[in-house]
Protein backbone atom coordinates (compact mmCIF):
# COMPACT_ATOMS: atom_id res chain seq x y z
CA UNK A 1 0.00 0.00 0.00
CA UNK A 2 1.89 3.14 -1.10
CA UNK A 3 -0.90 5.23 -0.62
CA UNK A 4 0.21 8.28 1.58
CA UNK A 5 -1.19 9.19 5.37
CA UNK A 6 -3.31 11.69 5.55
CA UNK A 7 -2.70 14.00 8.67
CA UNK A 8 -5.23 16.63 8.20
CA UNK A 9 -5.10 17.93 11.92
CA UNK A 10 -2.91 21.07 12.68
CA UNK B 1 -14.13 19.93 10.81
CA UNK B 2 -16.14 20.14 14.33
CA UNK B 3 -16.36 22.59 16.88
CA UNK B 4 -14.17 20.98 19.08
CA UNK B 5 -11.49 21.31 16.41
CA UNK B 6 -11.98 24.68 15.32
CA UNK B 7 -12.40 25.65 19.21
CA UNK B 8 -8.72 24.45 19.78
CA UNK B 9 -7.13 26.29 16.84
CA UNK B 10 -8.88 29.54 17.85
CA UNK B 11 -6.90 28.64 21.59
CA UNK B 12 -3.64 28.10 19.56
CA UNK B 13 -4.26 31.27 17.46
CA UNK B 14 -4.81 33.30 20.38
CA UNK B 15 -2.16 31.83 22.75
CA UNK B 16 0.50 33.13 19.88
CA UNK B 17 -1.35 36.48 19.93
CA UNK B 18 -1.07 36.72 23.60
CA UNK B 19 2.83 35.97 23.39
CA UNK B 20 3.94 38.36 20.42
CA UNK B 21 1.73 40.89 21.85
CA UNK B 22 3.23 40.89 25.83
CA UNK B 23 7.02 40.38 24.30
CA UNK B 24 6.03 43.65 21.63
CA UNK B 25 4.06 45.34 24.25
CA UNK B 26 6.37 45.23 27.48
CA UNK B 27 9.36 45.44 25.51
CA UNK B 28 10.56 42.11 27.16
CA UNK B 29 10.47 38.29 26.94
CA UNK B 30 11.37 38.49 30.37
CA UNK B 31 9.39 34.61 31.94
CA UNK B 32 9.21 33.24 28.86
CA UNK B 33 11.43 30.28 27.83
CA UNK B 34 13.17 30.29 24.54
CA UNK B 35 14.04 26.83 24.66
CA UNK B 36 10.11 26.09 24.74
CA UNK B 37 9.27 28.35 21.26
CA UNK B 38 12.72 26.73 19.98
CA UNK B 39 11.01 23.38 20.31
CA UNK B 40 7.66 24.72 18.97
CA UNK B 41 9.40 25.89 15.63
CA UNK B 42 10.99 22.89 15.59
CA UNK B 43 7.76 20.91 16.11
CA UNK B 44 6.15 22.99 13.00
CA UNK B 45 8.46 23.06 10.72
CA UNK B 46 8.83 18.65 10.63
CA UNK B 47 4.87 18.97 11.30
CA UNK B 48 4.25 20.61 8.38
CA UNK B 49 7.29 19.35 5.93
CA UNK B 50 4.91 18.93 3.17
CA UNK B 51 2.58 22.48 3.73
CA UNK B 52 3.86 23.17 0.02
CA UNK B 53 3.65 19.47 -1.90
CA UNK B 54 0.45 18.47 -0.03
CA UNK B 55 -2.64 20.26 -0.56
CA UNK B 56 -5.40 19.61 2.65
CA UNK B 57 -7.59 22.62 2.36
CA UNK B 58 -6.98 26.31 2.59
CA UNK B 59 -7.80 26.55 6.23
CA UNK B 60 -5.05 23.86 6.68
CA UNK B 61 -2.74 25.75 4.41
CA UNK B 62 -2.83 29.77 5.83
CA UNK B 63 -2.90 28.19 9.58
CA UNK B 64 0.29 25.75 8.76
CA UNK B 65 1.75 29.08 7.47
CA UNK B 66 1.02 30.98 10.30
CA UNK B 67 2.11 29.05 12.82
CA UNK B 68 5.09 28.46 11.12
CA UNK B 69 6.28 32.32 10.56
CA UNK B 70 4.58 32.88 14.07
CA UNK B 71 7.08 30.72 16.25
CA UNK B 72 9.87 31.61 14.07
CA UNK B 73 9.13 35.44 14.25
CA UNK B 74 9.13 34.56 18.47
CA UNK B 75 12.08 32.91 18.38
CA UNK B 76 13.62 35.61 16.40
CA UNK B 77 12.45 38.37 18.36
CA UNK B 78 13.48 36.61 22.00
CA UNK B 79 17.49 35.82 20.29
CA UNK B 80 17.45 39.44 19.03
CA UNK B 81 15.37 42.30 19.44
CA UNK B 82 15.14 41.39 23.35
CA UNK B 83 18.05 38.90 23.94
CA UNK B 84 18.53 41.17 26.88
CA UNK B 85 15.38 40.88 28.50
CA UNK B 86 15.57 36.80 28.88
CA UNK B 87 16.45 34.91 31.49
CA UNK B 88 18.91 32.55 30.29
CA UNK B 89 19.94 31.56 34.42
CA UNK B 90 16.74 30.04 34.85
CA UNK B 91 15.96 28.73 31.21
CA UNK B 92 17.60 25.74 32.42
CA UNK B 93 15.91 22.84 31.33
CA UNK B 94 17.64 20.33 29.18
CA UNK B 95 16.24 19.93 26.17
CA UNK B 96 18.19 17.31 24.58
CA UNK B 97 16.91 14.82 25.88
CA UNK B 98 13.44 15.78 25.25
CA UNK B 99 14.61 15.72 21.44
CA UNK B 100 16.55 12.38 21.66
CA UNK B 101 13.03 11.22 23.83
CA UNK B 102 10.82 12.33 20.76
CA UNK B 103 13.50 10.10 18.38
CA UNK B 104 13.03 7.18 20.23
CA UNK B 105 9.37 7.39 20.66
CA UNK B 106 8.85 8.65 16.58
CA UNK B 107 10.75 5.07 15.72
CA UNK B 108 8.97 3.05 17.89
CA UNK B 109 5.88 4.78 17.27
CA UNK B 110 5.20 5.70 13.77
CA UNK B 111 2.84 4.83 10.82
CA UNK B 112 5.13 4.22 8.28
CA UNK B 113 8.67 4.05 7.90
CA UNK B 114 9.15 6.76 5.37
CA UNK B 115 11.24 10.24 5.96
CA UNK B 116 7.93 12.26 6.44
CA UNK B 117 5.75 9.67 8.53
CA UNK B 118 8.84 10.07 10.89
CA UNK B 119 9.65 13.56 11.32
CA UNK B 120 5.39 13.65 11.61
CA UNK B 121 5.40 11.30 14.56
CA UNK B 122 8.38 13.08 16.03
CA UNK B 123 6.50 16.40 15.87
CA UNK B 124 3.34 14.92 17.79
CA UNK B 125 6.01 13.62 20.56
CA UNK B 126 7.58 16.77 20.69
CA UNK B 127 4.82 18.48 20.93
CA UNK B 128 3.36 16.73 23.71
CA UNK B 129 6.46 17.55 25.94
CA UNK B 130 7.65 20.96 24.44
CA UNK B 131 5.84 23.36 27.33
CA UNK B 132 7.84 21.74 29.68
CA UNK B 133 10.85 24.11 30.16
CA UNK B 134 8.75 26.97 30.11
CA UNK B 135 6.44 25.20 32.81
CA UNK B 136 10.17 24.33 34.39
CA UNK B 137 10.81 27.55 34.36
CA UNK B 138 7.68 28.84 35.82
CA UNK B 139 8.39 26.58 38.88
CA UNK B 140 11.55 28.25 39.04
CA UNK B 141 10.36 31.82 39.82
CA UNK B 142 7.87 30.48 41.58
CA UNK B 143 4.97 33.56 40.40
CA UNK B 144 4.27 34.65 36.60
CA UNK B 145 2.45 38.08 35.48
CA UNK B 146 -1.17 36.84 34.20
CA UNK B 147 -0.46 37.47 30.92
CA UNK B 148 2.19 34.49 30.63
CA UNK B 149 -0.29 32.56 32.62
CA UNK B 150 -2.94 32.81 30.09
CA UNK B 151 -0.58 31.98 27.04
CA UNK B 152 0.08 28.94 28.60
CA UNK B 153 -3.05 28.31 29.48
CA UNK B 154 -4.52 29.26 26.15
CA UNK B 155 -1.54 26.59 24.28
CA UNK B 156 -3.22 24.22 26.93
CA UNK B 157 -6.57 24.99 26.00
CA UNK B 158 -5.59 24.29 22.73
CA UNK B 159 -4.36 20.85 23.21
CA UNK B 160 -7.41 19.98 25.54
CA UNK B 161 -10.18 21.11 23.12
CA UNK B 162 -8.45 18.46 20.66
CA UNK B 163 -9.16 15.05 23.11
CA UNK B 164 -13.30 15.74 22.52
CA UNK B 165 -12.12 16.13 19.06
CA UNK B 166 -10.89 12.85 18.80
CA UNK B 167 -13.44 11.27 20.54
CA UNK B 168 -16.18 13.03 17.94
CA UNK B 169 -14.17 11.95 15.14
CA UNK B 170 -14.04 8.61 16.16
CA UNK B 171 -17.50 8.32 16.56
CA UNK B 172 -19.02 9.93 14.10
CA UNK B 173 -15.83 9.58 10.97
CA UNK B 174 -14.50 6.34 11.83
CA UNK B 175 -11.40 8.60 12.74
CA UNK B 176 -8.69 7.19 14.28
CA UNK B 177 -5.01 8.28 14.95
CA UNK B 178 -3.40 6.17 17.90
CA UNK B 179 -0.34 8.55 17.94
CA UNK B 180 -1.45 11.51 17.91
CA UNK B 181 -4.58 10.96 20.32
CA UNK B 182 -2.13 8.95 23.27
CA UNK B 183 0.23 11.62 22.92
CA UNK B 184 -2.24 14.66 23.10
CA UNK B 185 -3.41 12.74 26.43
CA UNK B 186 -0.01 12.92 27.91
CA UNK B 187 0.31 16.78 26.30
CA UNK B 188 -2.55 17.67 28.57
CA UNK B 189 -1.78 15.79 31.02
CA UNK B 190 1.55 17.75 31.65
CA UNK B 191 -1.01 20.62 31.61
CA UNK B 192 -3.27 19.56 34.18
CA UNK B 193 -1.34 20.38 37.39
CA UNK B 194 -0.98 24.00 36.02
CA UNK B 195 -5.02 23.93 35.35
CA UNK B 196 -5.31 23.15 38.81
CA UNK B 197 -3.08 26.10 40.13
CA UNK B 198 -4.65 28.27 37.52
CA UNK B 199 -8.24 27.70 38.35
CA UNK B 200 -7.30 28.10 42.06
CA UNK B 201 -5.33 31.39 42.04
CA UNK B 202 -5.82 33.21 38.46
CA UNK B 203 -9.46 32.67 38.39
CA UNK B 204 -10.54 33.78 41.58
CA UNK B 205 -8.58 37.27 41.07
CA UNK B 206 -5.40 36.50 43.08
CA UNK B 207 -1.71 36.44 41.84
CA UNK B 208 -0.38 33.46 39.53
CA UNK B 209 1.80 31.73 42.49
CA UNK B 210 2.91 28.23 42.99
CA UNK B 211 2.17 27.31 46.60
Amino acid sequence: DEKTIDHDEL
Amino acid sequence: MNLFRLGGDLAHLVSIFILLQKITANKSAAGISIKTQILYSIVYVTRYIDVFTKWISLYTFVMKLIFIASSFYTVWLMHNTYKSTQNPQIDTFKIRYLIGGSIIMAAIFNHKLTFNELVWSFSIWLESVAILPQLFMLQRTGEAENITVHYIFALGIYRALYIPNWVYRWIFDQYFDYIATVAGIIQTLIYSDFFYVYYQRVMKGKKFELP
